[in-house]
Parts: structure tokens; sequence; C-alpha cells
């Protein structure tokens, strides 16, 4: 199983819709996925269609009790080859929880190996913070993904965000890499979004997707109807590049 | 002094963005007024043309050393009668030493009670999450502002952001009120816009500022000159209405 965690601590850069779609995407390729809510807002759970505070058991209690295994939270989605482990508010609580625990930054990556024989990728959306939380997304994961919107803030957070990942292959994780850097919310139109995008591509690098995903009204639409883009509406620009980074991410022929 | 934190657990609503321009807004009609960057980010910081990195008194040593008074961070911004209070990445650390103090949710109101008699508004930016750090900006504020973007995932984070507000209500600051619900990034022409407006004001009523920001490049081109859009570009859509939403919040007229 490849697991890749989304993350940056810039809010609002498109976490939860890259997490959600990129997963959807990669399902409807055919391969078996699963994707983690590490976020206690609950959204990428509200995405796949289901009630947060509905949902019996969450990852909530795959982190705090060891006799709950994380297949117990499993539920289907929309998507046949794709399974989610829920999260809701009660997640907010695991951050104090996992501080007083002796193998803290490591719990979530125990509990995804017992499951890894079940999927061929595991996506985990994380929270726009760098907790205990997300620093176990990234442990269990190994592989980093950072949405990046084209906007002045956005830059400035992906400096701090990059070190971060540094510390952590220092310090608890020697494989750690960073799968890439995705463009997101572009607009065709605006200076700002191409100096942007210039620059970053400049600095670096090869370490940017070739997909970028545009600003798109139907991304932002597809949720409140518990789905994701590319079932609810598989035609529209966000599913056709959303397709496309799943090809980038699985080493197939990306069409520029 | 008059103190509002502009919070939400939502990333990327507009938080800073509201912080900056009204605190701008507020200067620029001639009252005194503090903004505090409570965010590790310094997003606001930045957008007030500082260097985070090369501030020497932040927030942050105010709030983990008694010896370092509120006054000693203060910064000119652009405006004459606006001050900053900077923050950089050493905030982060902030969260662990708060625990261990014994006022833990009221050091910020403590600090900024030595300074209240300097101005006639403070504004708190915070981070999106609801840590010790954001506690203390509510506390200390006694009113919190809440940006809200007009979509799906957005409304359903209010919910749990105006129950966590009844809860530090009751447990640590009976006087806490909400200033109020501001829309934001709203998009005139679609849809879902338009629908998430109409329920946040049916639902939430007078809650919801009359004034709405909506989507216009010059709001994120902005921190990248160091200005508030106010500075920046005073005849643009977002400076108009930040404009208005000072003169909303300080019960003067509203020309809608
Ligand atoms: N490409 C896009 N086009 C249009 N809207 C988008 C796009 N990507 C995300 N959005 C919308 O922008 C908002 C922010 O995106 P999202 O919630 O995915 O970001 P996030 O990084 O997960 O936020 P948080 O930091 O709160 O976890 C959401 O309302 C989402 O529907
Ligand atoms: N009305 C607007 N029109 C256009 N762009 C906007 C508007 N408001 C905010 N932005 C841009 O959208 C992005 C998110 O806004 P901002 O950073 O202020 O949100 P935030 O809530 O402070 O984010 P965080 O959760 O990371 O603190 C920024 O790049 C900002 O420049
Ligand atoms: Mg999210
Ligand atoms: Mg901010």
């Amino acid at each position: 199983m490849r697991t890749i965690a989304i993350t940056n601590q810039k809010g609002g850069c498109g976490k939860t819709t890259t997490a959600v779609n990129l997963a959807a995407a990669l399902a409807m390729r055919g391969y078996r996925t699963l994707i983690v809510d590490l976020d206690p807002q609950g959204h990428a759970t509200l995405a796949m269609g289901a009630v947060p505070e509905h949902c019996e058991w969450t990852i909530y209690n795959v982190i705090t009790r060891a006799d709950v295994p994380l297949a117990m939270t499993l539920r289907p989605t929309p998507i046949e080859k794709l399974l989610l482990s829920p999260s809701n508010v009660l997640l907010s609580g695991a951050e104090s929880a996992l501080a007083q625990m002796s193998d803290r930054e490591y719990v979530l990556r125990n509990r995804l190996d017992a499951v890894a024989h079940r999927f061929d990728y595991c996506i985990i959306d994380c929270s726009p913070s760098l907790s205990l939380l997300t620093l176990n997304a990234v442990i269990g994961a190994g592989e980093v993904l950072i949405p990046v919107q084209t906007h002045y803030y956005a830059i400035e957070g992906l400096r701090q965000m990059l070190e971060t990942v540094d510390v952590v292959r220092e310090r608890f994780c020697p494989s750690l890499t960073v799968a890439g850097i995705l463009l997101t919310l572009a607009e065709h139109r605006t200076l700002l979004c191409q100096q942007v995008e210039e620059q970053m591509r400049e600095y670096f690098k090869d370490l940017v997707f070739k997909t970028v995903i545009h600003r798109s009204i139907r991304l932002a639409e597809a949720p409140s109807a518990g789905q994701s883009v590319i079932t609810y509406d598989p035609r529209c620009s966000g599913a056709m590049e959303y397709t496309q980074l799943a090809k980038e991410i699985c080493y197939e022929e990306v069409r520029v």
C-alpha cells in the first residue's frame, strides 16, 4: 500500500478537495483505495456522503484505543473501490491523548500496517496545523503531497512547510519524501496566479506537479451532494484535472 | 479599548484578510487601532510590510515571559493610527508553554489590559484552530467576528464554531459575544454562493453582517505589496466593502 498525506498548515488551500477527488480518481482507475479523515472538522467524511456525528467508530477510537482496529471504522463510499475511515469533532481530543503515549508519533503508522494488504493506495486528509495528529499522518504515510493556492500567503507558508518536512525526516522518518507540490485554485486570467505559478516552477522545479487544479465552482458544489466531483460531474474541468493528477501520481503517461 | 478576535477553525475563510483590512479601515476613519498577529504563520505581520523572522520582540515573547510587556513589540505600519504586534514561527512553541501556566486561558487578556488606554480598537488575527492560543484570543477579546466563506464546508464548520463560543462563554468568559458573522469570498454569479447566503441569513438572522465581502483579486494582491487593500487600491470593491464593514462595526450608518 502506498500512503500519501495531503498536508499544509495554510488553511483553505484545497487539502480536503484534493484528498477526496484524488482518492476517487484512483478508485475509478481500478486501484483499491482508502481515504482516512484525520481532520476533526470531518469534511472528507461529509464529502463522502457520511454524517460525522452518526459514525459510531472513527479514526479517533483507533488512535486512542488499542482494541479498535482501523478495519472496524471502514465504510463504503459512492465509489466501489473506495473505502473511508471517518472522523468527527471527537478527534480534537486525540491530541492530548497522543501526547501521553510512549510511541506517540508512530501510532497511526502501526494502525495502518494492519490494513496495508487490502489497499493499493491510502490518502490521508489533514487539518491546517502542524500538530501531533498531523505528524502521525506524515510519518504514517512516508510521503506528503502539499496543495498550494497560487496566492501570496501560500508561497510564504510553503517554505515553512518544507522546512518542517526536513525536520520530520531527520528526527522520525528517514525515508520521508515529497510526492509533489500541487498548484490549486489557480485562475487562468489573473496576473497574480500566473506570477506565482512561474515563481513556484522556477524555485521548486520538478517538485511541482505538471497537473494544475483550476478554480471551478463544480468542485465546491460536489461535497454538498455528498460526492466527489468525479461522480458528481465527470466531464467538468475539475474531474479531468484530478484524473490527470491520479495518472501523474501513478507514474502513468501525463497528457499535458 | 474594544477588542475583537477574528476566528474560525475553518481554514482559508479570510481571517487574516479581514483582520488586516478591518484594522486598516478603522485606523483610516481616525480610530487608534492595534492589530495583534496570533498566528505562527505570521501572515498579518507580512501584510503590514514587516518580515516575521526579523521582528526581535513578538507576541510569543509577551505570552511566554512576564518581563516583556506588549508595548515592547509594537511597530508602526503604513497607516499612521495603526500599530502592529507581530508574530513569527516561534509562536508555535507558545501552546506548550501556555499549558504549564496557572492562568493559562487569561494570559493574553492580562497583557492587553496594559495597553488598553492607548487604543480605541484592537483586532486579533487567529490561526485556523481551537487551540489554547486561540482560546486566549477569544477570552482576551470578549468579542468574536467569524468570517465564513459562502461554500458548503464553511456552513458545516460554523455550527461547530458557535457551539465552541457557547462553551467558552460558560466556562471562561460570561460576557463573550459574537460581533457578527461576515460572509467572505462571495461570488455574485454562482448559485452555490447565493444559496449559502440565503441559508445563512435565514438561520442566523441579524448575527450576519449586512456587509458582504466579495471575491476580488486586489484583496489577494495587496499583501504582496506589504499593504492593506485600503492603501493599496482605495477605490476597489474590496476597500469599499471593508470600509463599510468598519462603519457597521462602529454602529455608524450602514449604506446598503
Ligand atoms: N479548485 C477549486 N475550485 C473551486 N473551489 C474549490 C477548489 N478547491 C477547493 N475549493 C473550495 O474552497 C474551499 C477550501 O477548500 P478545502 O476545504 O478543500 O481546503 P482545505 O485546505 O481542506 O481547508 P482546511 O484548511 O480548512 O482543511 C472549499 O469550500 C472548497 O469547496
Ligand atoms: N475577498 C477576497 N477576494 C480574493 N481573495 C481573497 C479574499 N479574501 C481572502 N483572499 C485570499 O484568499 C486566501 C485565503 O485568505 P486568508 O489567508 O485571509 O484566510 P485565513 O482564514 O486567514 O487563512 P488561514 O486559515 O490559513 O489563517 C489568501 O490568499 C487571500 O489573499
Ligand atoms: Mg480540509
Ligand atoms: Mg490567516
